[in-house]
């Protein structure tokens, strides 16, 4: 699981 | 970025902005629910805290001052400006029993036990269900304003947007985030009801009412 590839959504 | 996920992003846009632009040309939050546009800003707030850590796109960083400034703004409108039209007699949700177990939800299941993760995670799960008070609004008056059922349409149709939005991440990107998917389920059921109405009596009704 990789948080800045998550956080790239609103 | 996929189609359906820029789409549900302008959706959500959408939605904010009519809510916004029906209060001030109105100059009137009756049927308005001001907790669930309390609850908005504070998902939101939650959620953008890492503007001031991560720097993503110029795209990102930009709705989320969009919305969060929305958000405030449309509270503002309801708690201040234009509070003698605040309906607050039917807004009567309990928000303490959506915060709280939410806040402990938060706690218990979360990708990593951090500050900021938690209160993104905080946001993940606020947000499903903080439409609830102006459902609940809606179906103690037993109408809603076409322009509120819009409003509401819009703010639906962007997270069942995410949801294919997540679909196709999994198929193409192989990526997927267990705690999103089932908050975004959640809350795509939630305004199921309300999708039927809108579609089944929204068009030339001025109003619509949800059965308790």
């Amino acid at each position: 699981d990789d948080p800045s590839q998550k956080k790239d959504e609103l | 970025m996929n189609i359906f996920r820029l789409t549900g992003d302008l959706s959500h846009l959408a939605a904010i902005i009519i809510l916004l632009l029906k209060i001030w040309k109105t100059r009137s939050c009756a049927g308005i629910s001001g907790k669930s546009q309390i609850l908005f800003a504070l998902v939101f707030t939650s959620r953008y805290l890492d503007l001031l850590t991560s720097f993503i796109s110029l795209y990102n960083t930009t709705m989320k001052v969009i919305y969060i400034g929305c958000a405030y703004a449309t509270v503002y409108l309801i708690y201040a400006k234009f509070k003698a039209t605040y309906d607050g007699n039917h807004d009567t949700f309990r928000v303490e029993f959506l915060v709280v177990p939410v806040g402990g939800l938060a706690f218990l299941v979360n990708h990593d036990f951090s500050p900021l993760e938690i209160l993104w995670t905080f946001s993940i799960y606020l947000e499903s269900v903080a439409i609830l008070p102006q459902l609940f609004m809606i179906s103690k008056t037993g109408e809603a304003e076409t322009i509120t059922t819009h409003y509401l349409f819009f703010l639906g149709l962007y997270r069942a947007l995410y949801l294919i939005n997540w679909i196709w991440r999994f198929y193409f990107e192989g990526f997927f985030d267990m705690i999103a998917i089932v908050a975004g389920v959640v809350q795509t059921i939630l305004y199921c009801d309300f999708f039927y109405l809108y579609v089944t009596k929204g068009e030339g009704r001025s109003q619509l009412s949800i059965p308790t």
